[in-house]
């Protein structure tokens, strides 16, 4: 494992922390898509079927754990936790995420490496973690302001992407096998869609104000 | 990029 590779992987982590963090310390989840939390327990349950057929490490094997777990603990607690769930931005997170999840799944039984139910399933989690920001992003758009926490919520989600491509470029020169053209292609397009949010937050960065999307 | 040969990332 390479150092962009780890640092992806820490910011994703760091990215999930803060979410849990904003959630747990103020009992609130107003900025956060429901629908993006949903998705992204989708991915990473259909991603890590190979928890119980295929052993890499036990790093591989914990963060796989970690992730599952805490996307379903968080979208358990924007659904069901008393507290939490009346801060839901119900009326404004609106995006039709059924439509990605059907989306992903068409691309992927046209397009995967083997047809078989993993990889299908594995093909279809990739394709579904490039879209599953969506939701969240308009949500943000439509809301204006950005609390901090929430602020620095997508930009870890965003830095995670950014190393992972750093991290394939590394492979690439140091490897003789290198990532899979699906998981480049389509992490590609995942860290392109943070372009705009990415920009905005620099901006509100430099001029040290309060990170603000433009309607 | 070319085929690797395990799902080593995550």
């Amino acid at each position: 494992m390479n150092i962009f590779r780890f640092a992806g992987d820490m910011t994703h982590l760091i990215s999930i922390l803060v979410l849990l963090l904003k959630i747990y310390a103020t009992k609130s989840c107003s900025g956060i898509s429901l629908k993006t939390q949903e998705l992204y327990a989708l991915v990473f349950l259909t991603r890590y079927l190979d928890l119980f057929t295929d052993f890499i490490s036990v790093y591989n094997t914990i963060m796989k754990l970690v992730f599952i777990a805490s996307s379903l603990a968080i979208v358990w607690c924007m659904r069901m936790h008393r507290v939490v769930r009346r801060s839901y931005d119900k009326e404004i997170d609106t995006f039709r995420h059924y439509f990605l999840i059907l989306a992903s799944f068409l691309l992927a039984v046209l397009v995967h490496e083997k047809f078989t139910f993993q990889e299908i399933f594995w093909a279809f989690s990739i394709y579904l973690e490039a879209l599953a920001i969506l939701p969240q992003l308009v949500l943000l758009q439509r809301s204006g302001n950005v609390d901090n926490l929430t602020g620095q919520y997508v930009f870890f989600l965003g830095a995670y992407r950014a190393f992972y491509i750093l991290n394939w470029i590394y492979r690439y020169f140091t490897e003789q096998h290198f990532s899979r053209w699906i998981a480049c292609l389509s992490g590609i397009v995942q860290t392109a869609l943070y372009a705009d949010f990415f920009y905005y937050y620099f901006i509100s960065w430099k001029n040290n104000a309060k990170l603000q999307l433009p309607a | 990029c070319r085929q690797s040969p395990q799902k080593d990332e995550l």
